[in-house]
């Protein structure tokens, strides 16, 4: 069976934070150049570390990338998406 | 925790594997599989029945790569499963390219990732405690499991605590399905008596220890669906909660179930919407260092402590310390950046944020930033739009919104 590659760049970083609901889903389509602004990636990148419990730098660190490549579930970790009313 | 906003209406649940994985004994799997749904049975009156045909509730399948639900795998290691959520019909799926393995330390161990994946199934999200079944993330194989507290909180918060004593360790089988599925969400409205639309400042909002968000206005309060006033409210609050009054200050569940009210000097403990004892109590007596005709009290999701508001000041309550107000309180709200003094309300929501009220307005707070989010529209948002469903108020307070 294929092996899924580790997160070692920021595209990768990119889809991976766009899969699991820390960016819009735009961000998700690689070949979409879908611009992101720096406020949006490093509060994505926060978030990120705040949920699995790493130091918040707001920076794609080795440890960042590390806990991005350990296998998971599919299920996004922020569900209820950003555009809908529900999200108070 | 972290609760995705949808429950099965029914406790007696119904499942069947439609599609087996490659590598193990199709008995060996029912076992497993059946081990993983019993595992939300030990604190709820959940039942899981596996079928072998016809409609079921939650829809068991190993498959690889695109399998016809959008969310493609991605070969061994990355995403391992997922599973859809009540109001999406609940179904779980297994990525077939990993190496499912029961009881050992290689591959991937079938009974906590199946575990897990029925978790959304149920309506859990994922937790940020890392000790958590409802993490995200897969820890390698436990060969002693256990249910974290958050689990068994999230669970409840749903299902109620089990007040059955069926020890269901080994799955039933074919017992009468009902084949239920969760009604569809009735479309948010407007609420009846929409002076709350008109007037949208509360005394108090805090969540049951099921999960369900209610506001308090004078005598009345008002059940919250997950962005509106659900049917029927508002009520009177001495229907709701027999033996409490009207106007109350301040209120939180704490994580032992009780809902505790605050009025004036004294304050009431309920069990659901049974008073807990004999109350009321004077607040100095059960809440030693917290001061009277308190704005907002909540339990904020950041550490678990209980958290009361009064004028430019706040309390930190640990009732595990002694004593449990530290003599470095209280401190000014300004620590928490971005909020006001004077609250009317506060709460950690069941969406895992912290929301503070006042007026007609609220604020989101930014966990780990310690500060009140960014995000469009702005915050603070109207009360009225956003939590009540009213419909011609502003969803946003920015002047000169675009």
């Amino acid at each position: 069976a294929s092996q899924t590659a580790p997160v070692s760049t920021t595209t990768q970083a990119e889809i991976y934070l766009s899969q699991f609901g820390y960016l819009p889903a735009s961000a998700r389509n690689p070949e979409s150049s879908g611009l992101q602004d720096k406020q949006t990636w490093v509060s994505a990148i926060e978030e990120f570390q705040s949920f699995a419990g790493l130091n918040i730098t707001g920076e794609l660190d080795s440890e960042t990338m590390k806990l991005m490549s350990l296998p998971r579930c599919g299920v996004r970790d922020r569900v209820g998406s950003a555009d809908s009313r529900s999200k108070r | 925790y972290a609760l995705q906003g949808s429950r099965w209406r029914v406790k007696a649940l119904t499942y069947k594997i439609s599609k087996y994985p490659k590598r193990l004994k199709r008995a060996d799997v029912d076992a497993e599989i059946g081990r993983a749904f019993a595992v939300w049975s030990l604190d709820t009156d959940l039942t899981f029945t596996r079928k072998t045909s016809g409609p079921v509730h939650i829809e068991i399948k190993f498959v690889e790569g695109e399998h016809g639900d959008g969310d493609a795998f991605d070969g061994q290691g990355g995403t391992l499963a997922h599973a859809f959520f009540p109001v999406f019909g609940g179904d779980a799926h297994f990525d077939d390219a990993e190496l499912w393995t029961i009881g050992s330390s290689r591959g991937t161990n079938l009974f906590q990732v199946a575990a897990h994946e029925f978790g959304h199934s149920l309506g859990l999200s994922h937790s940020d405690q890392s000790s958590a079944l409802m993490a995200p993330f897969y820890r390698g194989y436990e060969p002693v499991f256990k249910l974290d507290d958050d689990d068994k909180a999230a669970i409840q918060s749903l299902y109620g605590r089990k007040t059955t004593n069926t020890n269901q360790y080994t799955p039933t089988f074919n017992s009468p399905p009902s084949t239920q599925r969760p009604t569809s969400f009735t479309p948010p409205r407007t609420p009846l008596d929409d002076s709350i639309c008109k007037d949208s400042k509360i005394d108090t909002i805090f969540n049951s220890a099921h999960g369900d968000t209610y506001a308090f206005k004078g005598d009345k309060f008002y059940k919250l669906t997950t962005d509106a006033v659900e049917e029927g409210y508002p009520q009177l609050i001495s229907k709701g909660w027999p033996g409490l009054p009207s106007n109350i200050d301040a209120a939180f569940t704490y994580k032992n179930g009780k809902t505790y009210f605050f009025k004036g000097t004294q304050y009431w403990r309920y069990m659901g919407s049974q008073m807990d004892g004999v109350y009321p109590k004077e607040i100095s007596e059960g809440f030693t260092g917290i001061p009277d005709h308190l704005d907002a009290a909540m339990v904020w999701g950041g550490n678990g402590k209980i958290y009361f508001f009064k004028g430019s000041k706040f309390w930190r309550f640990d009732p595990a310390k002694r004593p449990p107000v530290k003599a470095s309180y209280p401190k000014p709200i300004s620590n928490w950046e971005g909020v006001p003094n004077n609250l009317d309300a506060a709460l950690k929501y069941t969406n895992g944020y912290t929301y503070f009220f006042k007026g007609d307005k609220y604020y989101r707070f930014h966990d780990a930033r310690f500060a009140v989010d960014t995000a469009t529209p702005p915050f603070p948002r109207p009360t009225a739009h956003w939590w009540f469903g009213c419909k011609n108020t502003p969803s946003s307070t920015a002047v000169g919104d675009h």
